[in-house]
């Protein structure tokens, strides 16, 4: 029976199609994953990946990965990205450009904002399922706490911890302000 | 990763004390060092947390699986599922009975992720990488004791217990104080080098995951601005990782007992206490048979 399972299995799968995107904002950009629910012969191998483009300073949210390491391969363009370990320390603050290769430690927190050539990556996540956690937008832990904790934990009027709860209303990609109007760093 | 159980080579076990304390705002965290060959041994890191009434423990994550043991009081916690939908919503009279001052319609009412009470004798899972908080409602304080099972696969890091904050400027729970404080006056001294004067800086000086990033960075991820992003870094904040929740009690949107509810749950709490009470009677008579 080898040559109706194993030999026949699905070893592939296009995550850079864009028509294929699981995550897509008009102005912001599209994530594609493959993961064992989308190919199966995962699960053997423990692991994932997640295809990105970052459209001209658009802003992939903080967040973390849950239960994977990822190890991220620019594809294209360049991006800002900064990565925080558990003390709050900044482990990684700088621009990561094409041919390149960084690797973000599981539940290490990590921003990434596109230059103005864009971005593209992709990512192998060491987990046949890999999750990620935001920490800003609609599906995002700080939203999923009651403001009043937010306030609270935070020493902001309730207004504030509103307005951080409920500014963004995407979930993962974001349309960046102009860098004009950043202060300058 | 290191093999559970590689590093048991033990001559002789010993009851252990907590190691290090750390006193917070409203509350104090005890925990055991994990370098120790015992716990190196069984993979685990151990820490207790006494929160005091009307204390919140600030929302936080961690590398491992933890179990959750309430050894005393009662309190609600909050589990931060990403993806989940918000589930408890405040009605248009709980918001106006909540907050009078914020009656306006467009206002956004406030939800959130489910909240689950506990109580005495309770335990709790809390999954790897999944943010939780907890508060204690109740007049007593709350002790809880926590397992984090750092060999468990779903900590693909090293074996040390890390806690990730997502508010505050807590301390790390598993390292000797003077360490931390030594360690602290360094890392202000590279921020000064790195950034200029206090002031000046975007980045917070804190030690939750905001303080590493660039104000900007937040305040486009969150469409606020520049000065309600730099608060998510806590960073002249000194009261640590369990704080008292200022006045009146934690406002949050949960289910109540209704009278009824409540008296009958009182008379099984009651009824509860009368059978465990004739358990121990019983066990004290037949003490002789047990081996």
């Amino acid at each position: 029976g080898l040559e109706e399972t194993i030999c026949t299995l699905r070893l592939r799968e296009n995550i850079g199609d864009p028509s294929r995107a699981d995550i897509y904002t008009e102005e912001a950009g599209r994530i594609s994953t493959a993961n064992s629910h989308t190919l199966p012969v995962l699960r053997w191998l423990q692991l994932s990946a997640e295809r990105g483009a970052l459209y001209s300073d658009a802003l992939y949210v903080p967040h973390w990965n849950l239960n994977a390491h990822s190890v991220v391969y620019a594809l294209r363009g360049r991006a800002e990205v900064q990565v925080v370990d558990n003390f709050g320390q900044t482990v990684f603050d700088d621009e990561l450009r094409e041919g390149q290769l960084l690797t973000i430690p599981q539940n290490f927190a990590v921003v990434k904002r596109a230059r103005n050539e864009g971005f593209e990556w992709v990512s192998f996540k060491t987990n046949e399922n890999a999750m990620v956690s935001p920490l800003a937008g609609r599906t995002s832990a700080i939203r999923a706490l009651p403001e009043e904790v937010l306030a609270n934990a935070l020493q902001i009027p309730r207004e504030d911890a509103r307005r951080l709860k409920f500014n963004r209303q995407e979930s993962t990609l974001v349309r960046s302000r102009p860098s004009s109007s950043r202060s300058s760093r | 990763q290191q093999p559970r159980f590689g590093e048991c080579k033990l001559k002789r076990l010993v009851a252990l004390e907590p190691s290090n304390r750390i006193e917070a705002e409203a509350g104090v965290i005890e925990s055991w060092d994990p370098n120790n060959q015992q716990f190196q041994c069984a993979g685990v890191a151990v820490v207790r947390r006494t929160i005091e009434p009307n204390g919140l423990l600030l929302p936080q994550y961690s590398n491992a699986p933890q179990l959750l043991y309430i050894v005393k009081g009662r309190g609600i916690t909050g589990v931060l599922f990403p993806g989940c939908p918000e589930t408890f919503e405040e009605s248009q009279q709980g918001q106006s009975r909540i907050r009078p001052s914020l009656r306006s319609a467009s206002f956004q009412r406030d939800r959130h992720q489910k909240i689950r009470h506990f109580r005495e004798g309770d335990v709790i899972a809390f999954p790897a990488g999944v943010a939780h908080w907890c508060y204690n409602d109740g007049d007593t304080p709350v002790v809880a004791v926590a397992l984090m099972d750092t060999t468990n696969n779903a900590n693909q890091l090293d074996q040390n217990p890390r806690n990730f904050y997502l508010a505050g400027n807590p301390d790390d729970e598993f390292r000797p104080q003077g360490q931390q404080e030594y360690e602290q006056h360094r890392r202000q001294q590279q921020h000064q080098q790195r950034h200029g004067e206090p002031g000046q800086q975007q980045r917070g000086s804190g030690n939750n995951v905001f303080s590493g990033f660039d104000a900007d960075f937040l305040a486009d991820a969150f469409n606020v601005d520049t000065e309600t992003a730099r608060r998510l870094q806590s960073e002249n904040d000194h009261r640590r990782s369990i704080v008292r929740v200022e006045g009146r009690q934690l406002q949050v949107i949960r289910p109540r007992w209704s009278r009824e509810e409540q008296e009958r749950e009182e008379r099984k709490e009651r009824e509860r206490e009368r059978e465990s009470e004739s358990e121990r009677r019983q066990s004290r008579r037949g003490g002789r048979d047990d081996n």
